[in-house]
């Protein structure tokens, strides 16, 4: 889900 | 984690190395856009403000702290122990031409409306036209001391290398990045005409000169 988005690189 | 990425992640520490030994070396900041590395400050305190409230892993909590770490120190070494020899009247390129659409393009383009969000998105949109003022620089001065274009190179590399990346974790884990990987595409392509300079000629032995 996109919203909840991890954002695990850098 | 795949390779794609470690090896980008580890080309992007490279950059940052190679630019603390030119200036180190040399004692100078010669060639180096304040402006440049000045936006990579902004790109990493904005993007990396989730290091207070979200844990991914070891490896990306020290990267995160490194980079904005070296980056300030970098700042630092060219604002006063350097400051002599970085040449203001040479990094002309205007950043509020980058900093206002980009805001913008993160208020339209973002996976939440919320601050941290937001704030996320402007860092990646940012990153992506950060290197311009450097760009703008080499174009005007038309020429580049070796290692200089070492450090452009290793930083060109990694997001390169984030490329092949997006396109593993889409086929391995169906993941897709749509504001990183059109941002990370734009900041490639941003590369290339240096790149062909940079594989024709520095790699060749010869000193990075563009035509006149």
């Amino acid at each position: 889900d996109a919203s909840d988005s991890k954002h695990d690189e850098l | 984690m795949n390779f794609f990425r470690l090896l980008g992640d580890l080309s992007h520490l490279a950059s940052i190395f190679i630019l603390l030994h030119k200036i180190q070396t040399t004692r100078s900041c010669r060639g180096i856009s304040f402006k440049t590395q000045a936006l990579y400050v902004a790109v990493f305190v904005t993007r990396y403000l989730d290091l207070f409230f979200r844990y991914v892993s070891l490896y990306n909590s020290v990267m995160k702290l490194f980079f904005i770490a070296s980056s300030c120190y970098i700042l630092y070494l060219m604002k006063y122990k350097y400051r002599p020899t970085h040449d203001p009247s040479i990094d002309t390129f205007r950043i509020e031409y980058l900093l206002g659409p980009c805001f913008v393009l993160s208020l339209i383009f973002n996976y939440k409306f919320s601050f941290s969000e937001i704030l996320w998105s402007f860092s990646i949109f940012l990153e992506a036209v950060a290197i311009l003022p450097q760009l703008f620089m080499l174009q005007r001065t038309g020429e580049a001391e070796t290692i200089t274009t070492h450090y452009l190179a290793a930083l060109g590399v990694y997001r390169a290398l984030y490329i092949p990346n997006w396109i593993y974790r889409y086929f391995t884990e169906g993941l897709v990045d749509p504001i990183a990987v059109t941002a990370g595409i734009v900041q490639t392509g941003l590369y290339l005409d240096f790149f062909y300079v940079y594989f024709t000629k520095v790699l060749q032995g010869q000193k990075f000169e563009l035509p006149a």
